[in-house]
């Protein structure tokens, strides 16, 4: 069997082989495949050098590479696990294996928590959620008196922190979700299921073939 | 009213920045 395409396709920096992140996420060999044909778009749409930079996913998100978000940092900044600042390709499979609609609810629901525990202390707390929720209001050019913020923020934490301790732990988080399932509803994306159509990938695919 | 009794984790979740279906879109 021939080996000619191996030789000549030329990987990024920080690839790795489809068949290694398959064994470790919800994907198949062809749909990592087809994951690096959308890696290497975006990856090269402002810098072309195999990484996707801030404002390349900024650029996929909102069609403007300068458009800040506080949400949209997160993701990045979850996405970027060797906190590098850059987004590698299997840093990009293991991320978006999460949104796989077969990864296990767990996944999503610790993903979500991690997403929103903004300084990193373990707990969601009543500041945070308060600034996510003039993010979000900002975001949308909605306009709320303080109060109503206020109003809003707390009935939100009297549900969740059910300890009382003024903050939520991953166990009341679990537990809030459970009650409120939608709050995970965008930590599924249903066009993984058809990445291999959207992003067909015969190069790569033959290449496999050829290791197998 | 409705803003009041809208859980704010649920109002965040809206976010176009935790969209990411747009990462998708050719």
């Amino acid at each position: 069997m021939g080996c000619f395409c191996s030789k000549n396709t030329r990987h990024t920096p920080g690839y790795e082989e489809p068949t290694v992140l398959a064994a470790e996420t919800p994907f198949t060999v062809s749909e990592v495949e087809a994951l690096y044909e959308l890696f290497k778009k975006l990856s090269s749409s402002i810098i072309d050098d195999g990484l996707i930079h801030k404002e390349e996913f900024q650029l996929a998100l909102f069609k403007n590479r300068n458009k800040r978000n506080l949400f949209a940092d997160r993701i990045f900044d979850l996405f970027d696990i060797k906190r590098n600042g850059v987004i590698e390709f299997g840093e990009f499979v293991r991320s978006l294996g999460v949104f796989h609609p077969n990864a296990p609810e767990a996944d999503k629901i610790g993903f979500a928590f991690r997403l929103y525990d903004l300084r990193h202390t373990g707990y969601i707390e009543r500041e945070e959620l308060k600034e996510m929720v003039l993010a979000l209001l900002q975001e949308s050019d909605l306009i709320l008196s303080d109060d109503i913020v206020e109003v809003i923020v707390d009935k939100t934490f009297n549900e969740a922190d059910t300890k009382g301790d003024g903050r939520i732990d991953q166990e009341e988080w679990k537990e809030f979700v459970s009650k409120n399932p939608s709050l995970i509803k965008n930590m599924t994306l249903p066009y993984l299921k058809d990445i291999t159509l959207a992003f067909p990938s015969f190069v790569v695919s033959a290449e496999v073939e050829d290791l197998e | 009213a409705a803003p009041v009794t809208m859980n704010a984790f649920e109002l965040i979740s809206t976010s176009q920045g935790l969209n990411l279906s747009s990462l998708f879109e050719k």
